[in-house]
């Protein structure tokens, strides 16, 4: 493992805690999108069926199970917890999951590496994860307040990706010029879809004011 | 070039 993809990974468990603690400290999960916090379950399940076929690792094992728990907790806490649940922008929040899980299942079913199982859904996980922070993101627009915990794991979820893109180039010239074009495409499309919230989040950190999208 | 089905990463 390089620099980079624990720097990603690093910063992917960052964004989750950060959530986490937002949720628990403020009882609130105002500003967060319960459709991306479903999908991202939706991601990891699917992703991480490999966890009882094949063993890489105690990190790799213990992060996946971490990211299963800690996303099914956040998903619980928004649906169920009674004082948090009240806090949730329903109205706002009105993506529809299936314009973005059934293309990209369709897409896994047309583009993959192998045509078994585990690895259409691994495919599937990889495009879905693309395209998951767009609730989150039509979410930010409509709001007129954003406090920092929210621009900070919106902030740390979408630079992981980036690391990870990062990781992949350092990969390819240091492991026998490994190409994956799967990963590597979706990684791409994820980080690009950030693009304008990093402009504004930087913007707003340097000009010390409120985080604030345009509508 | 082939794709390596890596599964190293999260």
């Amino acid at each position: 493992m390089n620099v980079f993809r624990l720097a990603g990974d690093m910063t992917h468990l960052l964004s989750i805690i950060i959530l986490l603690l937002k949720i628990r400290a403020t009882k609130s999960c105002t500003g967060i999108s319960l459709k991306t916090q479903e999908l991202y379950v939706i991601v990891f399940l699917t992703r991480y069926l490999d966890l009882f076929t094949k063993y890489i690792s105690f990190y790799n094992t213990t992060m996946k199970l971490v990211f299963l728990g800690t996303s099914i907790s956040i998903v619980w806490y928004m649906r169920y917890h009674k004082v948090v649940k009240q806090t949730y922008n329903k109205d706002q929040d009105t993506f529809r999951h299936y314009f973005l899980a059934i293309p990209c299942f369709l897409l896994a079913l047309l583009i993959h590496h192998e045509f078994t199982v585990i690895e259409v859904l691994w495919t599937f996980s990889i495009y879905l994860e693309a395209v998951a922070i767009l609730p989150q993101l039509v979410l930010l627009q409509r709001s007129r307040n954003i406090d920092n915990l929210t621009g900070n794991y919106v902030f740390l979820l979408g630079a992981y990706r980036a690391l990870y893109l990062v990781n992949w180039v350092y990969r390819y010239f240091t492991e026998n010029h490994l190409v994956r074009w799967i990963p590597w495409l979706s990684g791409l499309v994820q980080t690009t879809l950030y693009a304008d919230f990093f402009y504004y989040y930087i913007k707003s950190w340097k000009n010390n004011e409120k985080l604030q999208l345009p509508a | 070039p082939e794709e390596k089905a890596t599964k190293d990463e999260l």
